[in-house]
């Protein structure tokens, strides 16, 4: 790495002026949230957005003219951005690009703007031809992140990312939400073993949602219980269903006949919105990463929906049972979890499915001893490897972001993918 | 393939752009044939390309491919 400047603070301010015509603004604006993302994740820096006046980075996008900047742009092709180093801050991206977003297409806008905020941070480029930080573009990666040389060029600037300041940080970021609970709401007790909601969230933890409050759950116990609105500002309570995209690093939560969808822990422009497509007072969502697609579920149907396509809903809903072998309708819950297998929650039982989608032998299980850690007042079952056993309270919730977003919306073209049993062998 | 017409001068203009050609502070900037085998070799490591010094074909394709509109660092002399 080369270390080209620094700024002498920390805690540095961005303002985005203008969006390529090639994206929508929304998942425009998501890729260059989460190209800050990046850094923030391994540095112990923090990016406030401004919406007007003066910022320390500007990210604006210009073409071979352009009134200020006298670097102009050649076109599509060769040079794609650039930036000016600290403690400048400017930051440009040539408007002519097809800048896109989950494709091999074009130029990867988030992966680019990752790149340039590198400069704008101080770091010069690196010599390592696969390190976001090499001159060369080497195209869209879809599980992009830091190489070592970036991370450490980073933190020769700034020092590591401290995990006790992050927790400041984000107890700090947190503290700007009303953690005192607005009206008494009953505190679910986990070993209840009922959910509303279960989400395998960023970084691959798992969050169960019930009443007005969420936890987490991890390999060796429970984390705290929060509010709800008290890490998602402005989300209710007694959700129906909550869905994190890895595909898109958006979490959506419905609620009635609305979605909510957050970037981190901040809510996406323009939400909630009113669902349209699909049924209301959903049951469970799940987001299955062998096609990439959300599914919905409500009663004995599911809707498949691929967030960064436009899909028609006409034929859907399907029945659950068509796809989910062994699966009951009505559900409360569903999600992918890490270990690569769909679970399905309901009352206090569980089921788990193979990667065929069939349910596994011995299931349904019993919630509250296999997943929340509690002792059960039922005959010990033997848990499996996708099971959780091993008890020890106080982890602590996972308020690390992430950062992109899309809209739920139907339209007359086809669905983009159809995964029924023949469709998917 | 022998160079194209302008070929080579695009190739010195990217070598002068990216910080592998040092730009003279005065005078016009003709530069040696050591000085553009020079550069063209730092290029071509910092590239991972087979290091010849020459203006091959697989050294001006790399040449058009997207990147970042700042300098590269890997001239130590320019880099100076």
């Amino acid at each position: 790495y080369l270390l080209l400047g620094r700024w002498r603070k920390k805690h540095l301010t961005f303002r985005i002026l203008n969006l390529p015509s090639t994206l929508p603004s929304d998942i425009a604006r998501a890729a260059l949230l989460q190209a800050f993302q990046y850094w923030r994740n391994v540095a112990p820096l923090t990016f406030r957005e401004v919406q007007a006046g003066w910022a320390d980075i500007r990210l604006s996008f210009h073409g071979r003219q352009s009134p200020y900047c006298s670097n102009t742009f050649d076109g599509p092709g060769r040079v794609l951005a650039h930036a000016d180093i600290p403690e400048l801050g400017s930051v440009h991206f040539d408007e002519d690009e097809l800048w896109t977003e989950g494709t091999y297409r074009g130029v990867n806008l988030r992966i680019i703007a990752a790149h340039e905020l590198g400069h704008a941070l101080g770091l010069g480029h690196s010599r390592y031809t696969q390190a976001l930080m090499a001159p060369v573009y080497a195209g869209y990666r879809p599980r992009f992140k830091l190489h070592p040389d970036d991370v450490a060029g980073i933190q020769a600037l700034y020092g590591k990312k401290n995990p006790e300041r992050k927790d400041e940080e984000d107890e700090m970021e947190l503290s700007t939400v009303p953690l005192v609970p607005t009206k008494p709401s009953p505190m679910p007790d986990p070993c209840s073993g009922e959910v509303d909601a279960m989400m395998l969230g960023p970084r691959e933890k798992t969050y169960a949602f019930k009443g007005d409050y969420v936890w987490t759950v991890t390999d060796s116990g429970l984390g705290p219980l929060f509010r709800v609105s008290a890490l998602w500002e402005g989300l209710p309570g007694n959700l129906d269903a909550a869905v994190y995209s890895p595909r898109t690093q958006l979490i959506y939560f419905f609620k009635g006949d609305k979605v909510w969808c957050y970037i981190n822990f901040k809510m996406a422009p323009g939400f909630p919105k009113k669902l349209n497509g699909v049924g209301r007072n959903l049951d469970a969502a799940l987001y299955w990463p062998l096609n990439q697609k959300v599914f919905l579920f409500k009663g004995s149907g599911y809707w498949q929906w691929d967030e960064l396509a436009r899909t028609d809903f006409s034929h859907y809903p399907k029945p659950i049972k068509g796809l989910f072998t062994g699966v009951p309708d009505q559900l409360s819950a569903a999600m992918s979890w890490r270990d690569g297998r769909v679970y399905f929650f309901k009352g206090e039982k569980y089921w788990r499915l193979n990667r065929q989608l069939r349910v596994e032998k011995g299931y349904p299980r019993n919630i509250a001893h296999n997943w929340m850690h509690c002792r059960s007042r039922i005959p010990n079952t033997t848990p499996s490897s996708g099971d959780i056993m091993a008890f020890t309270a106080g982890t602590k919730l996972d308020t690390t972001p992430s950062a992109k977003y899309t809209t739920l919306s139907t339209n007359s073209s086809p669905t983009v993918m159809d995964i029924t049993p023949q469709a998917t062998g | 393939r022998p160079l194209g017409p302008g070929e080579k001068e695009a190739a010195v203009d990217y070598l002068l752009q990216y910080g592998y050609l040092q730009k003279p502070l005065e005078g016009s900037a003709d530069f040696s044939p050591e000085d553009i085998t020079e550069a063209l070799r730092v290029f071509q490591e910092a590239s991972e390309l087979p290091v010849s010094g020459q203006l091959d074909v697989t050294t001006r394709a790399r040449m058009r491919q997207p990147r970042c509109g700042l300098e590269d660092p890997f001239n130590q002399k320019t880099l100076k």
